[in-house]
């Protein structure tokens, strides 16, 4: 979806930050 | 019983797997294996068993400088006692709340909780602006102030049900209800095989799982 069609939590809920995958990353 | 190890080195904040356990999705030998994550985890600058901001960083970005609201705001959560580092125990019941097991209800309270960033139990227009602005930043997406206001400000209006100006626990329930997707970074599908991806810790437990 583009960026202006999303809710702004939806944008937000894709910050590199809150991707907690990358700490199991050897 | 497969005891390889008499002793488990107790470092500083290291709690009983078995306590971890009986109060998180967890199971011991999960536990186990986190401690294994843990302990390279807070060894990564300093090596004293306690994760560090820079520390946390370094492992979400391969880079200790990098400033992320975000991942600031997680660290802050993570860290309960609020004493700048996040200890083994803490860790875990952070985690717990992140388990596919875990209760959607406390996912939804986290999120709120990390995006409420004044910590004044309501999620102001502001502060969903400011995140916004850190989202920008951080992604290089270039959107008009204009365009940033209206999606703000679309969004703000469609959470703040009650129309008092900011949207509280209950509203955001409802909202993460209707956007399923806003919470799905509060599910780690990895924790479900955490054994599988430290198994040399599990060869050395000590307590057996009850389950």
């Amino acid at each position: 979806a583009s960026p202006v069609t999303m809710n702004a939590f939806e944008l937000i809920s894709k910050s590199r930050g809150l991707d907690l995958a990358t700490l199991f990353e050897k | 019983m497969g005891c390889y190890h008499s002793k488990k080195p107790k470092t500083q904040g290291y709690e009983d797997p078995t306590v971890l356990a009986a109060e998180t999705p967890f199971t011991v030998s999960e536990v186990e294996a986190l401690y294994e994550l843990f302990k390279k985890l807070s060894s990564s600058i300093i090596n004293d068993g306690l994760i560090h901001r820079e520390e946390f960083q370094l492992a979400l970005f391969r880079n200790r400088n990098m400033k992320n609201l975000f991942a600031d705001r997680i660290f802050d959560l993570f860290d309960v006692k609020r004493n700048g580092v996040i200890e083994f125990g803490e860790f875990v019941r952070s985690l717990g709340i992140f388990h596919p097991n875990a209760s959607i209800k406390d996912k939804i309270t986290f999120a709120f909780r990390l995006y409420d960033l004044r910590q004044t139990g309501f999620i102001e227009q502001e502060e969903l602006k400011e995140m916004v602005l850190a989202l920008l930043h951080e992604s290089e997406l270039t959107l008009s102030d204009d365009v940033i206001e209206t999606i703000v400000e679309k969004t703000f209006n469609e959470a703040d049900t009650n129309g008092d100006g900011k949207i509280d626990q209950e509203e955001w329930r409802e909202f993460v209800m209707k956007y399923p997707s806003l919470i799905k970074n509060m599910t780690l599908p990895y924790l479900k095989d955490i054994t599988m991806a430290f198994p040399s810790f599990v060869a050395s437990t000590e307590v057996e799982d009850s389950d």
